[in-house]
């Protein structure tokens, strides 16, 4: 099931937050346990930490990082208050 | 680093000293992006410094292997950002890096001292290049974020830091790391850089070691200040004798036992190879492919490839050669770069590496010597711009030259980790506390210093404006006064290779005038790359729609110009474009600037108009620039590129750009 998930970069529109959520990342968890749920008949998510949100972004970006397949990613791009979700790319020193 | 700041003026005593003025950077705090740092270093000691300016946020993570005990004034942020590494590669390795920000690398700590280390007497590499060290801002506050690891900086992390950093309360961000160039709105680095210029963080960004080709930079957002790389006029010779009596100009920082004063038996390595094993593999020196009965007791010659530098010197060693001769091959050109080999051993151009092969095959008994002539100043000419500097134009966007601006890259003395030898290798046993490397990620914190320093001088400027002050007052003559040289050809370089040219910190910091940037601006700009709505609300949420009159590219205000005309071969009318420009008077209020120019042949490059009367400090004045350019008709694929500058004085002041005509 592992197969074909990447890193995306999932950005969020702030001026769609529901007001049912108090924070951000409750949103932002939210948000993404749907996706996950959708594609997942039972909750298999989350097995440890690194299967949930990797980072949350509030400052230059927001929005947050999780792994996804690409079925996934294409299901979080409608999903409400989602803006977009990009791959990451690796870079190297310079 | 050492000699640096010799080299860049930063010592000079006079009345606008910059350093001075901007009290070594000590109210600016300098975030960099990097490996992580060594924070026992000298060059990070917090002696003489004043408290921590009350706006900062930040603070040190406390981990096994970095103690928050270890910050101090000097270093006032440590934190590391592995996530995204770890969710793609699995748990951080303990055993072999550390998961906290200390650096197991050396990289981190090298451009964090580059950009703000304290002075630090008797600096040097194994002896090579000693002196005092010192960062450019060398009181700037310092505040490292651990985003490389192991294989490599994952887009996730590099966001997260900028995100913290920004949200900390850096003032500049220095970035030198870099992948392929795709859209911004698809680059964590362009989106992050955007979003911390828009809270007045300066962002400077190396543009990658993928030289000499054309369109090889990186980071190439115009909120980012691009750095190239250039040598200065301090080498490390190491010079090859042939029995013959001819001699070679190479390169080494190899300090150990030399070869004696008599000359060895010499092999290329293509003529060692082991039984089974391709010959060319072995010219390459790769990992077991030479035959030690082969290369035992003679200095081996190795094409520079595949494998690294340093490692091919440790093929060779554990093969049981003497030395070793590694010779750029015509994709390298003649650039070279110091290295601090394990044997005896010295780089050489292509064209000195294919004069010792002919000598090797026309020769029975082929016999070398490599003399080590340590540390050498006044070299001539200098700066050079180096070989591996990535060039334009831009990828993405070729109205926007890029690189912006040029520093010293090559042979740079800096701190290093404790944590791994000056080679790199796993076999290497050696530690130091400073290393001389090579790379556009050594000249990004030279910009990113300088940076600092104008901002502590000049508290009010933006991002744009200390960019725009870097760019108009760089030179293009080396110190023979010939214009900037290319190590890969050693012929005239170009604003593709240098930007706007090699950074003057001095001339920076009184600019006369400034190309200023605000978001407004970089909005419009990407309304005019054509990209939708929704890709322009991913760099900036905050984005309305765009004007029904979208304009160019090249109408931005930046301190550079670039057009791209199509290749009409078939029309003999002349092509044209005209661009728009404000500039901000940040000299005397009562300021005449009179406008030269100098085009290519053919091109008729007029500006109106050609004198601007300032009357006030901080008045905006605006220009326009038409470029009539003749059509041209090259073979597909192929893009055509004459350079001109622009440079506006007022006697004092030259406020210099770089004009570029792409068909």
């Amino acid at each position: 099931s592992d197969l074909g998930v990447r890193t995306y970069i999932v950005q969020m529109a702030q001026t769609q937050q529901p007001v049912v959520f108090n924070s951000h990342q409750s949103w932002y968890e939210s948000t993404f346990h749907a996706v996950k749920q959708m594609r997942h008949t039972q909750s298999v998510f989350a097995v440890n930490e690194l299967d949930g949100i990797l980072h949350t972004y509030s400052t230059v970006f927001q929005g947050f990082a999780a792994r996804l397949t690409e079925a996934e990613a294409e299901a979080m791009r409608l999903r409400p208050g989602v803006m977009a979700a990009y791959p990451e790319q690796v870079r190297q020193l310079h | 680093t050492t000699h640096t700041p010799e080299f860049l003026g930063l010592n000079s005593s006079v009345a606008t000293d910059l350093t001075e003025e901007a009290k070594y950077g000590e109210d600016v705090i300098i975030g960099v992006l990097d490996t992580g740092v060594w924070p026992e270093r000298a060059s990070f000691l917090d002696h003489k410094m004043g408290p921590i300016p009350a706006r900062w946020l930040g603070g040190c993570a406390d981990e096994e292997s970095f103690s928050a005990s270890l910050c101090n004034r000097k270093l006032i942020g440590a934190k590391y950002f592995a996530k995204g590494y770890e969710a793609a590669t699995g748990p951080v390795n303990t055993t072999v890096e550390f998961k906290s920000a200390r650096d197991g690398e050396g990289h981190g700590t090298h451009t964090a001292s580059t950009a703000a280390g304290r002075m630090v007497s008797k600096a040097s590499l194994l002896g090579f290049a000693e002196g005092v060290a010192r960062g450019m801002a060398s009181k700037a506050r310092l505040a490292v974020y651990k985003v490389c690891w192991e294989s490599g900086c994952y887009d996730s992390d590099i966001l997260a830091a900028f995100d913290e950093a920004v949200a900390d309360g850096v003032d500049v961000i220095s970035l030198s790391v870099g992948g392929g160039v795709v859209p911004y709105y698809l680059d964590p680095i362009a989106i992050g850089a955007y979003g911390a210029m828009k809270k007045g963080v300066f962002v400077s960004c190396s543009a990658g070691n993928s030289g000499p080709g054309s369109l090889t930079v990186t980071n190439v957002a115009p909120w980012i200040t691009t750095v190239a790389a250039s040598t200065i006029d301090r080498s490390f010779p190491a010079t090859v004798t042939l029995s013959g009596g001819d001699e070679f100009q190479g390169t080494s920082l190899y300090s150990g036992p030399d070869l004696g004063d008599s000359l060895h038996p010499l092999i290329y390595a293509v003529n060692a190879s082991k039984a089974g094993v391709n010959a060319y593999s072995a010219s390459l020196c790769l990992d077991g492919t030479l035959d030690p009965a082969k290369v035992k007791g003679r200095i081996v010659l190795c094409d520079r490839g595949s494998n690294a530098r340093v490692a091919k010197g440790q093929v060779v060693k554990a093969a049981g050669a003497l030395g070793m001769i590694l010779a750029n091959l015509p994709v390298d050109g003649e650039g070279l770069v110091a290295d601090s080999h394990v044997l005896p051993a010295t780089a050489v151009g292509a064209k000195a590496g294919a004069k010792i092969k002919d000598y090797i095959l026309s020769t029975k008994s082929p016999k070398a010597n490599i003399l080590f002539r340590g540390t050498v100043y006044g070299v001539q000419p200098a700066p050079v711009i180096s070989s591996f500097s990535s060039r334009g134009p831009n990828p993405e966007t070729p109205e926007v030259l890029k690189p912006d601006i040029t520093a010293p890259g090559v042979n740079i003395l800096a701190a290093w980790t404790g944590a791994a030898a000056p080679t790199g290798l796993e076999g290497d046993n050696r530690t130091v506390e400073f290393n001389i490397i090579s790379g556009t990620s050594m000249s990004c914190p030279h910009i990113s210093g300088i940076a600092a320093l104008l901002k502590g001088a000049r508290p009010g400027w933006s991002p744009a404006m200390i960019k725009s002050a870097i760019m108009t007052s760089a030179y293009v003559v080396d110190n023979t006064g010939a214009p900037l040289a290319d190590e890969a050809t050693g012929n005239v370089s170009t604003p593709f290779a240098y930007g706007a040219g090699h950074v003057d910190p001095q001339r920076a910091m009184n600019p006369g005038l400034v190309y200023d940037l605000e978001v407004a601006d970089y909005i419009k700009f990407l309304c005019a790359l054509n990209y939708s709505q929704a890709a322009i609300r991913v760099i900036d949420p905050d984005v309305g729609a765009c004007p029904t009159k979208i304009g160019s590219p090249s109408e931005l205000n930046y301190p550079s110009f670039s057009t791209l005309f199509d290749q009409t071969g078939s029309s003999s009318a002349m092509l044209e474009t005209t661009f728009s420009r404000t500039v901000t008077n940040v000299g005397p209020a009562n300021s005449t600037y009179t406008v030269d120019v100098v085009g290519p042949k053919n091109v008729k490059i007029t500006v109106s108009p050609s004198i601007l009367e300032f009357t006030e400090e901080n008045q905006k004045l605006h220009y326009t620039m038409k470029v009539s350019a003749p059509p041209v008709k090259l073979p597909p694929g192929t893009i055509g590129s004459a350079f001109g500058f622009v440079a506006w004085t007022d006697g004092i002041h030259v406020v210099q750009s770089p004009i570029v005509i792409n068909w």
